[in-house]
Order: structure tokens, then sequence, then C-alpha cells
């Protein structure tokens, strides 16, 4: 996975 | 989602919207430097650069959507509209963007959280983000003639920094494992750049006086 799941944000 | 998280997603909207409207219906861009426009233009570019591999929402793939769309046509508008960018204060926005650009990427390449190419171009988009507004408080300063419609553009872009520390501060007691050092610090060091500005805006607020900034 190129991006963790903490990248939720804009 | 928390509620400063929303409040910050959506001040930055409206903030876009404000800008959208001033070049649309009054079809000037007077007081907006088109380098900080650009800047966030490759912001948004090399931060979404993952919006086709990985998905969170419909949420936040929409607003990726709006950000790269609406910082790409303002500044399309600014470069290319025939009447729009003949109010373009090309004199006073002489800010050297590349001297930005530059040591962003450098820090980022020195400082990151992996060695990969998209993480070191996120990294760099975080640190050119805090720096960006800076070609536009030269130029606000610079021409001091401020009308509202810009000086609510600059409110509610430094409006959406402050709900973003409110959100890390609320995840961080919310969430385990939420630390991320290099976007609260790039956020913290954005957020006091409007210090400033927030100053004198509040100030002609409260004496219900049109917004000026000292020479």
């Amino acid at each position: 996975k190129l991006f963790d799941d903490t990248k939720d944000e804009l | 989602m928390n509620i400063f998280r929303l409040a910050g997603d959506m001040t930055h909207l409206a903030s876009v919207l404000v800008l959208l409207l001033k070049i649309h219906t009054i079809k000037s861009c007077a007081g907006v430097s088109l380098k900080t426009q650009e800047l966030y233009a490759i912001v948004f570019a090399t931060r979404y650069l993952d919006i086709l591999t990985s998905f969170v929402s419909i949420y936040n793939t929409l607003m990726k959507l709006i950000f790269l769309g609406s910082s790409f046509s303002i500044v399309w508008y600014m470069k290319y509209h025939k009447t729009v960018r003949r109010t373009y204060d090309r004199d006073q926005d002489t800010f050297r963007h590349w001297f930005l650009m530059l040591p962003c990427l450098l820090l980022a390449l020195l400082i990151h959280e992996k060695f990969t190419f998209f993480e070191v171009l996120w990294t760099f988009s975080l640190y050119l983000e805090a720096v960006a507004i800076l070609p536009q408080l030269v130029l606000l300063q610079r021409t001091r003639n401020i009308d509202n419609l810009t000086g609510q553009y600059i409110f509610l872009l430094g409006g959406y920094r402050g709900f973003y520390i409110l959100n890390w501060i609320y995840r961080y007691f919310t969430e385990p494992h939420y630390v991320h050092w290099i976007t609260w610090i790039a956020g913290l060091v954005q957020t006091l750049l409007y210090a400033d500005f927030f100053y004198y805006y509040f100030l002609s607020w409260k004496n219900n006086k049109k917004l000026q900034l000292p020479a």
C-alpha cells in the first residue's frame, strides 16, 4: 500500500 | 471525521468559493497573488497523487477533485481569461516562488517518514502549503487597498488552518497511534503566518472599519 490509513486528511 | 475537521474543510471550501465568486462574477482578481495560487495548485497536485490508487471515502475523493479543479482553474483564469487577467497586479506580485519551492523540496528529501517517491512528494506538499500564503501576504502588504472578498478569502484560509489544529488535538486524544509530527509542525508554522493578518483583521472588524495593513 502506497499510503497509510491515517492519510485521510485533505 | 470530527466536527473540527469538518469545520476546517468547510472553511477551506468556503475560501475557494469566495475567490471563485470574485473572479467569476466581478471578473476581477485584483489583490490576489498568482504566485500563491500557483503554489496551491502544485501543493494539491503533489499531495493528491494517490487520488486514483487509494480510496478513503467519497467525501475525500470529491473534496480532492474540488481542490484540484478549483486551484488549477483559478490559475487559468488569472493567466488566460481576457478580462480577469487584466486586473492582476502583475507588477506588485513579484515574489520568487522558486525560493519557496526549492527549500521545501530539499527539506522533504531530508526530513520525511519514508523515503519513497510518493511519500517525499506528499511531505513536499505539506512544507509548501505551510509557506504558500507568503506571496499573498506580501502582495496584500504592498497593495494596501484590500477589498472585502480578498480579506475574507485570507480570513477563511486562516480559519481552516486553525480548525485543523483543533482536529489534530482531538484526534491525538481520541485515536490510538495518531502521531504525525511532520504534518503538525508544518501546519503550526502555516497557522502562525496568519497571526499578523488576523490581528489586523479583527482590529478592523472591531472598529467596523475597512481592513488596512500598516506600511
